[in-house]
């Protein structure tokens, strides 16, 4: 499954 | 007042080109201590990020902080009408600019051209500093080839590392196959590949994204890939006395 970028990274 | 010349305008264009296929709008940040871009691909899966030094260009000016919502597709237009050794100057005059003006420069011509700006509020990631567990520098044409080999045959790419090196690896319907690049000290900093493995990896990524970024190659001859277990990658590409130019990309987790 593939994932999203923002799960890893918090918006700032 | 914001004034940035690039030398080598090549080199800016070859940038925009790299990320055209991934990023459609981005802002364009600028202050004091140089460019930098930050922006997620349509399908939010991959992030794309440039940092350009002030101290890479042939003349850097910039008062205050500036953000320039642009679209990459008109940008391309623009800088479709200069050629690959111009020097290139971005300029605005305003806090608040509506438009971001261009100057080219060859031995027998200059050109001017004004870009209009959007307002895009993007919300912007916090890549947090990370130490990787497994970090690979090897040739980029090589990285590139492997890539689109490889993703001939299957769209999801394998990557594991150990102290050896560093394997690819894929299997689709058509059937397998795998790629092991082995470290070597040559002499030539171009051809070299390095591993510094503390933990081992094996991810797994789509490999139409390497394959979108992967024009980044014509800026420097070698890439850097950064990994950890079930966390992005990193590909970065160093450009030369300026910053670089890196792709996160979010690895695909077997259910």
């Amino acid at each position: 499954m593939q994932k999203k970028i923002a799960s890893f990274f918090k918006s700032s | 007042m914001f004034e940035a010349k690039f030398e080598d305008g090549g080199l800016f264009k070859k940038i925009v080109e790299a990320i055209k296929e991934l990023v459609k709008n981005v802002n364009l940040e600028a202050n004091g201590t140089g460019i930098s871009l930050q922006a997620m691909d349509t399908s939010h899966v991959a992030l794309v990020a440039l940092q350009l030094n002030e101290k890479g260009f042939k003349k850097y000016r910039c008062e205050k902080s500036l953000t320039m919502g642009l679209s990459i597709e008109n940008l391309q237009k623009i800088l479709k009408c200069s050629g690959n050794d111009d020097q290139i100057t971005l300029r605005t005059q305003d806090e608040e600019p509506t438009t971001l003006s261009f100057t080219f420069e060859s031995k027998n011509r200059i050109s001017e051209f004004q870009l209009n700006l959007m307002s895009l509020d993007q919300e912007q990631l916090g890549v947090p500093d990370t130490e990787y567990s497994s970090v690979v520098r090897m040739p980029s044409n090589e990285f590139t080839k492997i890539c689109r080999e490889l993703g001939n045959i299957n769209e999801a790419i394998g990557i594991e590392t150990s102290k050896e090196g560093i394997k690819f690896y894929v299997k689709g319907d058509i059937g397998e196959g795998q790629v092991s690049v082995k470290i070597n000290d040559t002499e030539k900093p171009e051809e070299r590949v390095e591993c510094e493995v503390d933990e081992p990896v094996n991810l797994s990524f789509a490999v139409r994204y390497f394959n979108l970024f992967n024009k980044a190659s014509a800026l420097s001859s070698q890439v850097i890939l950064s990994m950890s277990q079930d966390q992005p990658l990193v590909i970065e590409y160093i450009i030369e006395e300026m910053g670089s130019l890196k792709l996160y990309l979010a690895p695909k987790i077997n259910d």
